[in-house]
């Protein structure tokens, strides 16, 4: 089962501003 | 008293790290604006108790203080998987300073300023809280006290968030050099700065950096609390909070 995606690793590859 | 003197030089580095830091009414209104959204959707009937309040209040200062790294300078540079690294080993220590901090700006050894910019009474938190947690909130206001005492300004808080994010004794790190890179630099601007603006004080640097692993103590003990209260169901679940406590444990 794939692993949920990290907030935190969301958050850092997030565009800027977003 | 944290408002410090105009230095005669400030070392540019210095200046770098500051501007990294985020406006604190900016991230105040984000924080209630949030609170406020969270609390209209669970109904007035619905109150969250002091403690889960608590946790809201540190999961979106936490958002803040992601958003602050990612921003930063140098810290930009790493790749995502040594920044998640940086991140994991410092949050809870970068979370405890932030609080500290704010009460260093507070001055009042007998109530607690919060994020939102509300004030609660020592007294009211210590009836609340239960023992382990009244001694974390005592500690933080001994270390807060020890900390004005020493006359900590808005820049040498800047230069000792760099310290924690930058550590190089953090593991598998794929660009170990550059970490130990910055944490050399920002030593030295810390050193220069604390030299150059309380000559009268030349111990000061030394007198701030060995405050990090009383830093680190409270912190370790704070996730331990967060650890147990989790177990106990009491946190808010989904939230970058856990996320973060579980990885560092992993």
């Amino acid at each position: 089962e794939p692993e949920e995606p990290s907030l935190l690793k969301k958050l850092l590859l997030a565009p800027a501003n977003s | 008293p944290s408002a410090s003197p105009q230095p005669p030089s400030l070392p540019p580095q210095v200046l770098e790290l500051l501007r990294c830091d985020p406006d604190e009414l900016v991230v105040q209104n984000k924080i209630v604006a949030h609170l406020q959204q969270e609390q209209s959707g669970r109904g007035r009937l619905d109150k969250p108790s002091t403690f889960s309040l608590m946790c809201r209040m540190a999961d979106q200062t936490l958002f803040s203080i992601v958003e602050w790294a990612r921003s930063c300078i140098f810290f930009k540079e790493l790749r995502v998987g040594d920044q998640m690294k940086l991140l994991h080993n410092c949050w809870s220590e970068l979370l405890v300073l932030d609080h500290i901090f704010r009460q260093v700006q507070h001055g009042q050894e007998d109530s607690i300023l919060l994020v939102t910019g509300q004030e609660v009474e020592l007294s009211f938190i210590l009836s609340q809280a239960e023992a382990t947690l009244s001694s974390l909130v005592q500690r933080g206001q001994e270390l807060a006290v020890r900390l004005r005492a020493l006359q900590v300004d808005r820049r040498e808080i800047a230069c000792l968030k760099f310290l924690l994010l930058f550590n190089p004794n953090v593991k598998l790190l794929e660009d170990q050099a550059f970490v130990e890179g910055v944490q050399e630099q920002v030593n030295g601007a810390l050193l220069e700065y604390t030299l150059s603006t309380y000559p009268q004080f030349q111990e000061k640097f030394s007198q701030l950096v060995v405050r990090l692993p009383e830093l680190r103590s409270l912190s370790t003990q704070a996730e331990d609390y967060l650890c147990y209260m989790h177990l106990s169901g009491e946190v808010p679940c989904n939230n970058l909070l856990i996320e973060m406590l579980h990885a560092k444990r992993a």
